[in-house]
Formats: structure tokens, C-alpha cells, sequence
């Protein structure tokens, strides 16, 4: 039974996408088999990872029902990607309507996770349907956090949305940890803020933080992860270790 | 009769929320009278500006009929601000199920633009119903956005929904113009990506652009934006000249 991870937070630009592309890379050099699932109407993964613009079927279609998981899938260096598109935000209004809404891709899931090892889904800037969809079909979820004040204010918010989809949706939900993202360790703000983090937050901090390199920045469009990109970088590195971690967190 | 500018991309962490803070605290300091708005259900922009947390009411109750702009006004260093709370997550989905939807917002500034010279509404990052209120409420848009691959891809998105918008809930709403923001000049990616911007996109990219520093993301929470915590920084200077440059642009 593979692992199902949500990598979610709904403040914006925290590197969701980056961790999803490059620790699914990272997990599958160690020979893991992994999906990873994009299920943000942005399609910043399916891009990232060199899926061609606007596939057709693609969530949009799992979210309605009306494909399969199977139907949709892209092999990209190592990697199985379940892609998104724009369409997908028409889905956002269609679920909200609809009764079961939280479960339709914890369904779609079920007869696929079976063949991963890992399953990593991509969630966009919201506490939204999505998202929602997201954690409930997830066992665990890693909150990527970039160490700044303001998107320190949100981690609150998410932890409760996290207890609420446990005591409603889905009770076997655990907190994996948070993974400290485009951190600058030149800055006292990135070192103030992850104290504030530890006192005022009870979450696992995962190591290591993953360093701020613009060659991150540099490798989406091309389909390649920062591991194949800048293979020997610090944040190549940052990923590799992490991956490491996460195996051993089981 | 105010300028009403709504500030939108899906994209996230683009510095949506410091644009309208710091262009707000700059329109103000050239004795411009100016109302920013937090259209964000994480309420970024009200805890920047100091509003304690969860006001009560907010722009919640605004968007659900139950209070006006006047009823929840606060004051902080020269802009006032109609702060948002978590709450707002809900009014989301109420108003997919109400006629007029997306015209909400647009009613209820009706009676408050008239008292300002500029209206800068913080919008969150998705193109769901909230931005598509701020963006039928708003005359003109302004993009900020971040000179790197992963925030280029949903531009064109973001332009078909302003031309979707202005076709069917507001025909007067005009492109501004795009900020560059979080910019890195030391780095050839971001040079990179702002002549594809030109090439692909028939936008006006508004100078100066906004650099990259560190005092910006220390300003949070301390209720003022980069102009009085670091105001001779070129960030502060940046968004001044940016300030006088929109008040030419009429
Ligand atoms: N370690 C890093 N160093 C430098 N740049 C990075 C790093 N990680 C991510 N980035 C860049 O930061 C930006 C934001 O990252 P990303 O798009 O992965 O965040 P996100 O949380 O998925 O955003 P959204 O909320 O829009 O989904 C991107 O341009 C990405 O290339
Ligand atoms: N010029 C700058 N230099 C350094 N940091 C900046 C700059 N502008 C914004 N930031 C920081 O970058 C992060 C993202 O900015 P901000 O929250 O304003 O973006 P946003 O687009 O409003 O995000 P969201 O999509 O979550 O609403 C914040 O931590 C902010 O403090
Ligand atoms: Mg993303
Ligand atoms: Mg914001």
C-alpha cells in the first residue's frame, strides 16, 4: 500500500509544486515508485514536470467522474504525473454541489495507490474543495513553509482545516511535518521566524531546510527537477536528504 | 470619483498583498486619500496593516449583505483598511449559489468610492469568485509578477479571465499594467523572463521594478508596510516611484 502524501498550504508561492517535482525525483532515484498528482487548475506541476499545455483528459475529467486516474497519465523522467489544466477550476464549482463532494478523488485514488509506493498531490494556494479533496485522500500531509511573517500567519489556519477534515472526512490524517522552503540562512528573519514556528507551533520541522538558488527557479518548463538540473546544487542535495528522511519516517 | 485597482494573480506569493500595502502607503504619503481592501480569506493585508486578528465584523459580513465598507473600517498610518478574516473561506461558498454574485462587491463600494482618490483591492491567489468580484468592482487591474518561469505560465490565463470579466460583468475594467516585483537583478533568469513577458504578452510593464530585499519581508505584523520600516531602501524608493508613475497614468 503505497504512502499518500498532501503537500498543501494555502499561502501562495511557499514552493507546494517545487517539493512535490523535486522530492518525487528524489524518491524515485532511490528506486521508489511515485505518482505525483496535480491538482491545481494553476497546472504549475504538470508544466514543471514538461506535460504539454491544456491536456485533454486530465483531473479536470477525474474530479467529474468521468475518467480514470489510468486514462490520464504522463511518464516524465521516472515519474507517473496525473496532470491538470485551467478546466479544472470549473470542477471547484461542480463538486460544491455535489454530495460526497470531499471523497471524489480519494475514489479515484483507491484502485491506484495499490502500484506506488509513494503518491505526492500537488495542492494550490486555497483552503478550498480541492485541497479538501486532497487531505481526505491522503494519510499524511507536509506543509512546505517559506520562513517569512506572513506566511507564517496561515500555518494556524491550516493545522485547524487539518483537525477538521480528521474529525469529518478522514481520521487516519496525520501531520508529517513541515519542510522549511527558500530559506536564506544570511537573513536573521529566516533563523527568527523558525524559532517562532517551534514555540508557537506543535509540528515536526523536517531536515534539512532547503536552501534558496535561483537554479530551483531555472529548471521548470524544461520537465526536469532541480535533481536533474543542477544535479550537485545545495538544494539538490537539500531534496535528496529529505527524501531520505521521509522514507525513514514511516 | 476614486481610481478602484484591483490587484490579481492566481499565482501565489507574487507580492500581491506588499504591492497594495506599500502602494497604498505611498499614494497616501503624496496626500493621496486611500482604502485598501482585503479581499484574501487569509487575511495577509489586514495583518500587515495591524488589525488584530479575526475582526469582527469584516469583510465577510460585507460580502453577505450583513454590513457595509463604513461598518468595518480601520485606520493604520494613513490608508484605511477593510480587513478580512478566515470567515471570508465561507462567504466563498455562499455566493456561488446567489444571483448577481459576482457584483457583490461592486455594490457594496458604490457608496465609499466616491470619498477616496484610489481604491486598491488585495486579491487572493485563485480565479475564483472573490477575485472575480474585485475584478467587476475594480476599474483597472494591476499584475504584479514574479520574473520566474512558474508565475509567467498562468499570465495568459489571468488575461483571458480579465477579457472573460470585462465581456460580461464589467466592460469598463482596464489592464493597468504588470509590476515586476521580487526581482533579482544579479540573477540571468529574471532579465530572461521579463523579455519573454514582452515577446508573449501584450502588456505594459509599469517601471520601476520592485527589488528584492529582505527589510520588505521583515515588515509584517509590525502594522507598516516598507515605506516607514525601511524608507530609504530601494524597495520603499521603488514603490514611490511606482506610486507617482500610476497617479500619471489617468
Ligand atoms: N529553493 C528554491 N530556491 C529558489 N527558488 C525557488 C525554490 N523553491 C521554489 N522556488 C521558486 O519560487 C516560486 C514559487 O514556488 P512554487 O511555484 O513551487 O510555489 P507554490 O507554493 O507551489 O506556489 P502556488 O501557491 O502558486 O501553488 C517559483 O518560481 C519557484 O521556481
Ligand atoms: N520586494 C520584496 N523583497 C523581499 N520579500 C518580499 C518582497 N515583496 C514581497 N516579499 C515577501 O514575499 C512573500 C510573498 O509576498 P506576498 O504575501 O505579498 O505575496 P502574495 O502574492 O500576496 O501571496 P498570496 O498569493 O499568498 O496572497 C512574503 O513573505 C513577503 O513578505
Ligand atoms: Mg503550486
Ligand atoms: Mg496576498
Amino acid at each position: 500500500m503505497g504512502r499518500v502524501i498532501a503537500v498543501a498550504n494555502q499561502k501562495g508561492g511557499v514552493a507546494k509544486t517545487t517539493t512535490v517535482h523535486a522530492l518525487g525525483a528524489a524518491l524515485a532515484e532511490r528506486g521508489a515508485s511515485v505518482l505525483v498528482v496535480d491538482l491545481d487548475p494553476q497546472a504549475s506541476l504538470s508544466f514543471a514536470a514538461g506535460v504539454e499545455d491544456e491536456p485533454e483528459p486530465s483531473m479536470h475529467e477525474v474530479m467529474m467522474g468521468r475518467a480514470s486516474i489510468d486514462d490520464i497519465l504522463y511518464e516524465s523522467h521516472g515519474l507517473d504525473v496525473a496532470p491538470s489544466s485551467i478546466d479544472l477550476a470549473g470542477a471547484e464549482v461542480h463538486l460544491l454541489a455535489k454530495t460526497g463532494r470531499e471523497y471524489v478523488l480519494q475514489r479515484a485514488l483507491r484502485a491506484t495507490t495499490e502500484r506506488y509506493d509513494f503518491v505526492l498531490i500537488d495542492c494550490p494556494p486555497s483552503l478550498g474543495i480541492l485541497t479538501i479533496n486532497g487531505l481526505t485522500a491522503a494519510r499524511e500531509v507536509l506543509i512546505p513553509l517559506q520562513a517569512e511573517l506572513l506566511t507564517l500567519r496561515g500555518l494556524g489556519q491550516l493545522l485547524e482545516t487539518v483537525t477538521d477534515v480528521r474529525s469529518f472526512t478522514n481520521p487516519e490524517l496525520e501531520v508529517a511535518g513541515a519542510v522549511i522552503t527558500l530559506f536564506d540562512s544570511r537573513t536573521r528573519l529566516g533563523r527568527d521566524v523558525v524559532a517562532r514556528i517551534r514555540e508557537s507551533h506543535d509540528i515536526r520541522i523536517l531536515e534539512p531546510f532547503i536552501p534558496k538558488s535561483v537554479k530551483v527557479a531555472e529548471s521548470p518548463g524544461r520537465g526536469i527537477s532541480i535533481l536533474d538540473h543542477a544535479s550537485s546544487s545545495r538544494a539538490a542535495m537539500a531534496y535528496r536528504e529529505l527524501a531520505a528522511h521521509l522514507e525513514a519516517l514511516t
